[in-house]
């Protein structure tokens, strides 16, 4: 709990907090409206059988395909947020292949219904045994047990818009040539969140909450750089030329 | 590191709609 920068008035918070929230409702694929309207139907049997029974490499370039549509949306939602752009290029780069999976799994939550645990996938809502042929159900557990964490904790757009934007601004990535100026973005963007989380009179230990979220989501990431590095080790060519160019430069 | 990310690299000079 750092106290709040001199520097950063409440003005300049709520400043803040507008343009992420925006930024955000901008960029997140699928708009509240589309979401209430979006059936919630789930797959029938025969059609999860239908995904069980795809080649595992047909089934990872579908997943490769749809994290890859979600990430662009997520490299927009970064280039709208106040001061990203300002990083030298090094630094955008570095935290955006860090951090957009993460920003992905983060935004996971507004397509996922705890009650079906399922998620939004394809057209339909889509259950863990879905994505069986891929060969990772320990991954696609951890996916969905983090996904209905992050449900339970009932965040409003602009709180999920000011965690995102915490999470892909984090100071300690590796490589960052101008950690400093992250750092002041990072910690702005903190402030930011506290104090949307102190309007909404949320309790004490969200903010808590949200910080053992960022450590889960790293372990989430890896993870998932392992499962790739071990289907590549098997179908090199597969990745090679099949996969989309995008998520083959962020997880090659 | 630019030269690696060349399509991450594009899409962040394009400019926002």
């Amino acid at each position: 709990n750092r106290d709040p920068s001199p520097t950063v008035s409440l003005a300049e918070l709520d400043h803040l907090v507008q343009i992420i929230s925006k930024s955000h409702l901008e960029t997140c694929q699928y708009l509240r409206e589309e979401l209430q309207q979006m059936s919630r139907q789930n797959f029938q049997q025969d059609e999860v059988e239908s995904y069980q029974s795809k080649p595992r490499e047909a089934m990872w370039q579908l997943c490769a395909v749809k994290i890859t549509e979600a990430i662009q949306y997520v490299v927009e939602f970064a280039k709208r947020i106040d001061g990203f752009m300002d990083l030298c290029q090094n630094d955008q780069i570095v935290l955006l292949k860090a951090g957009s999976l993460e920003v992905v799994f983060v935004r996971m939550c507004r397509v996922f219904d705890s009650q079906s645990n399922s998620v939004y996938f394809d057209g339909k809502f889509a259950g863990p045994d879905v994505f069986k042929g891929l060969g990772c159900d320990d991954l696609i557990s951890s996916v969905f047990d983090f996904a209905k964490s992050m449900c339970s904790l009932h965040l409003t757009e602009d709180e999920l818009a000011l965690f995102s934007a915490f999470v892909l601004l984090s100071a300690d990535r590796s490589w960052l040539q101008e950690k400093l100026q992250v750092e002041k973005l990072q910690q702005k963007t903190q402030l930011a969140l506290q104090h949307v989380l102190q309007k909404n009179q949320r309790e004490h230990g969200v903010l808590s909450k949200l910080r053992c979220k960022v450590s889960a989501l790293r372990s989430l990431c890896s993870r998932h750089t392992e499962k790739l590095s071990a289907f590549r080790a098997v179908y090199p060519d597969i990745v090679q030329t099949h996969f989309p160019p995008l998520y083959k430069e962020l997880f090659g | 590191l630019k030269e690696k990310h060349k399509i991450l690299h594009q899409l962040l000079q394009n400019s926002t709609s």
